[in-house]
């Protein structure tokens, strides 16, 4: 700026009080919803029950849980915590299941992962939390399969299958970190899990009953690296 | 840094909080209740120029490059940001899902002059 003339960065000075608080909200607004990578605000129809969202994060966050099943995790189920990369946003994802068909013996879940994070974020970890409800004493095998949609949309397909035997009511983790991470290179998407019981339980889990015991998925993303231009 | 008070027109830091309620923001942002956004406001005489610790950043490069094309402009100095730290927020995007994020130089913490 010309000697003596405001700097051009001070103009916000210039402007009636109330216009500048005006200016300042929608540049707030504005700056919040670009760096969320948000066209515009979510409208939010349904919030999740607040019991739901609190176990999920006190479940995502514990040091122990109840039942630990899955390779690729603590035994603890704990939350590893990832040291940021260079300097790269990382985020939290907490996915509530969305119920599906469900016959006597087997139910279906549906998680939709964020469509503007899928285009931009790698995921570094996702882990699947159920809880079950188990009918009686014993040993009861359940199937997990991991289904997605091929590459037409049509059909699904299992990408994995894992075989469990539950033994007592209570929390079960599932990493399905490479199912959700194959999902992010989707246009949209969904991973839908289906459990499947040998006899006949009513429904292996239990969130039809309770807010708390809600299944859902804890992810961990990375905002992707840009291109590197390379100069000879 | 100095916050600004009412009787100095120097350089310093006036607060500004955008309350997430009053803009009807508080039904998908769950944490924080609000937004310290901030910023830097005043005169930057030029004794003042040049506060250490704000050689390599962004606002000097932009002002170095003004004045690198414009002969006739001048040393004043402006009053920027010094020191940011990250927004962490807790959301819902718009699949319903819920995101924990920290949005990096959000709030401004400190003025100064370049």
């Amino acid at each position: 700026a010309p000697r003596g003339v405001r700097c051009p960065a001070c103009g916000l000075a210039a402007l009636a009080p109330t216009t500048q608080r005006d200016v300042l909200i929608a540049l707030a607004k504005q700056s919040i919803l670009s760096k969320l990578r948000l066209p515009d605000r979510p409208n939010i129809t349904q919030p999740m029950p607040r019991g739901a969202l609190l176990t999920a994060l006190r479940r995502m966050y514990a040091q122990r849980t109840d039942t630990a099943v899955s390779p690729g995790i603590p035994r603890d189920g704990s939350t590893p915590h990832l040291r940021p990369e260079m300097g790269l946003q990382e985020y939290q994802i907490l996915s509530f299941a969305e119920s599906g068909s469900s016959t006597s013996r087997s139910v279906h879940l549906h998680f939709r992962f964020t469509r503007e994070l899928a285009g931009s974020a790698e995921i570094l970890q996702a882990t699947l939390y159920l809880f079950w409800a188990v009918p009686g004493p014993g040993t009861h095998p359940v199937t997990v399969r991991l289904l997605q949609p091929d590459p037409t949309g049509l059909n699904m397909t299992v990408a994995s299958e894992t075989r469990l035997e539950v033994q007592r009511a209570g929390w079960a983790t599932l990493d399905v970190g490479q199912a959700v991470q194959s999902l992010f290179g989707q246009g949209s998407p969904r991973l839908t899990v289906e459990l499947e019981v040998a006899e006949d339980w009513g429904s292996p889990l239990l969130a039809s009953h309770s807010d708390s015991h809600w299944p859902f998925v804890a992810a961990q993303a990375r905002a992707r690296l840009p291109h590197r231009v390379q100069r000879r | 840094g100095i916050d600004c008070s009412g009787d100095s027109r120097m350089c310093c830091r006036q607060e500004f909080f955008v309350d997430f309620k009053e803009i009807g923001w508080e039904d998908w942002i769950i944490q924080p209740e609000g937004y310290h956004m901030n910023y830097c406001a005043g005169l930057c005489p030029l004794h003042m120029a040049g506060i250490p610790g704000l050689a390599a950043s962004f606002h000097t490069a932009v002002l170095n490059l003004i004045k690198a094309n414009n002969p006739d402009a001048a040393m004043d100095s402006c009053c920027v940001p010094t020191q940011r730290r990250p927004l962490s927020l807790l959301y819902y995007d718009r699949d319903s899902n819920i995101v924990k994020t920290d949005i990096p130089d959000m709030i401004v913490d400190a003025c100064g002059c370049t």
